[in-house]
């Protein structure tokens, strides 16, 4: 039986560039999963950026040293194929029961194509959006799970005028995305408009209910001797059958040193 | 009655809201800026247990008493704040991010955050053309005492200004920034030092955008009152 709880999937991670892998995601999810950094896959840096992974492997120089970002190519050059990633890592994990797996991406840029085990899934686009894909029934019976990630660049990267400018030709801003990646007058455009799966990614184990997005709000009186916690939440029953719950909230406090108030 | 347990039924297959009746607490410790005195946070909890299954899924949150209020003041023209009743003269810093590769980390998060706080500010102000912060930035600002203004994604070069205009009319599609703000309000909105939602940087959001986003952050009519038998 699986804990209940999140799990962070931040380590093991390994990418590669979409025109150089001939595989689909089917095939690197159950057939032809990568094998280990052996070209054209590399280590990762997940959370992080496209580029962050192709400086830790130094395939491309260090942008903050000199002018060595010059000798990068700019995404408005190279075209959004060439900044387009594979992510691929492998999981552990067995549920049993009622209980359920949630896939979590906390933010992607700008958007992916997600595989798990041979099935697709599509994140869709916005930089700051969550991501949570059910996957418990395509989860391998062994316990071992292979998971690739297609992530593509936003949709206008634009390009640098020869005199740079605040925000490049400004064609950043039509999608939902930051902006200063097309270069600032305090930073040199980012090469690869920040693609990549830039937040955190996770497994979430429940059984047949979900706890979604609470809201803890606060409201005072009698000049703040006297204060309300108010609380909303989502729930999510995920089974075939009516869940009688109890729902339990608990407020505590770390009095000091180590005495807790419950 | 810091523990509370309530009996909820989910129907099969089904997504519902639900609002715990309140909690009442006497002399909570506040949170307060830094600067102000001191950030307490009390760890809320909440889980649910299924008839027949056991625990099916917990949450939890470091959360902070306090009150954030500001408005224009009409003798200054400047935006006034007020903690807990407590106006207070804002000292804040600019921010845009950590990395431009986004390499970013806790520890990382904690040493940026603890520097502003040593500078002896209390805000930090995060640009439209950066990100809408992360999670464990704002954990942080809670933990060091910096309020945050935190702007969508909208700058004042890229939207709607220059020769020729630019994005007149903001991102191509507005249904897909609404859909990220709010996921974003949801993502950071029990964060105790996050004061204030910013529509843009130096420019004011579309016009659809910028009534949508009103509406949607302004206080719930519950906590508008200023008497407790309205609550009730």
């Amino acid at each position: 039986m699986a804990e209940i709880g999140k799990t962070l999937l931040e380590s093991g991670w390994l990418a590669a560039r979409s025109t150089e892998v001939e595989l689909t995601g089917s095939q690197l999810t159950t057939t032809h999963p990568p094998t280990g950094p052996s070209s054209p896959w590399m280590e990762a840096v997940v959370p992080g950026t496209v580029l962050a992974t192709l400086v830790k492997n130094k395939v491309v120089a260090d942008p903050f040293y000199g002018l060595e970002n010059e000798m990068i190519i700019d995404i408005a050059d190279s075209g959004r194929e060439y900044y387009k990633f594979w992510f691929f890592t492998k999981f552990q994990c067995k549920l049993s029961g009622a209980q359920h797996l949630d896939l979590n991406f906390r933010a992607i840029n700008y958007s992916a194509e997600v595989y798990l085990n041979g099935h697709k899934m599509v994140l869709p686009k916005g930089m700051f959006r969550r991501h949570s894909l059910e996957v418990t029934d395509i989860l391998n019976p062994d316990g071992e799970n292979l998971l690739a990630v297609l992530v593509h660049p936003p949709d206008h990267p634009g390009r640098i005028p020869p005199e740079g400018g605040q925000g490049g030709d400004h064609e950043i801003g039509k999608d939902v995305a930051t902006q200063y990646v097309e270069g600032w007058d305090w930073i040199a455009p980012v090469r690869d408009r920040n693609t990549g799966i830039w937040d955190e990614v996770s497994i979430s184990v429940t059984g047949p209910v979900k706890i979604i997005d609470p809201h803890l709000v606060s409201s005072f009186f009698d000049q703040y001797t006297r204060a309300y916690l108010h609380a909303t939440t989502e729930l999510e029953n995920r089974s075939a059958w009516v869940a009688d719950c109890s729902l339990n909230i608990q407020v505590a406090t770390e009095l000091e040193g180590s005495v807790c108030l419950i | 009655e810091h523990l509370q347990t309530q009996h909820v039924s989910v129907p099969p297959g089904a997504r519902i809201q639900y609002t715990f009746p309140k909690l009442s607490f006497y002399k909570p410790n506040l949170w307060w800026p830094n600067g102000l005195g001191k950030q307490s946070l009390y760890n809320v909890s909440i889980t649910v247990d299924v008839k027949g299954y056991g625990e099916s899924d917990t949450w939890g949150h470091l959360f902070g008493f306090r009150k954030i209020e500001s408005h224009i003041d009409r003798a200054t023209g400047g935006r006034l704040f007020k903690v807990n009743g407590q106006p207070i003269f804002i000292r804040g810093g600019n921010w845009i991010l950590s990395d431009c590769l986004l390499r970013l980390s806790k520890e990382r998060y904690k040493t940026d955050i603890k520097f502003h706080a040593d500078m002896n500010l209390n805000m930090i102000r995060c640009w439209g053309g950066g990100l809408a912060e992360r999670p464990e930035f704002y954990h942080y600002c809670d933990v060091y005492g910096l309020l945050v203004w935190q702007e969508f994604w909208i700058t004042g070069d890229v939207d709607g200004r220059g020769i020729p205009i630019s994005n007149p009319d903001g991102p191509l599609d507005h249904d897909l920034f609404m859909l990220c703000a709010r996921d974003t309000v949801k993502l950071l909105r029990n964060y105790p030092s996050l004061a204030l939602w910013v529509g843009g940087n130096e420019q004011v959001p579309p016009d659809d955008i910028n009534t949508a986003l009103k509406n949607d952050l302004k206080l719930h009519p519950l906590f508008e009152s200023h008497s407790e038998n309205a609550l009730s």
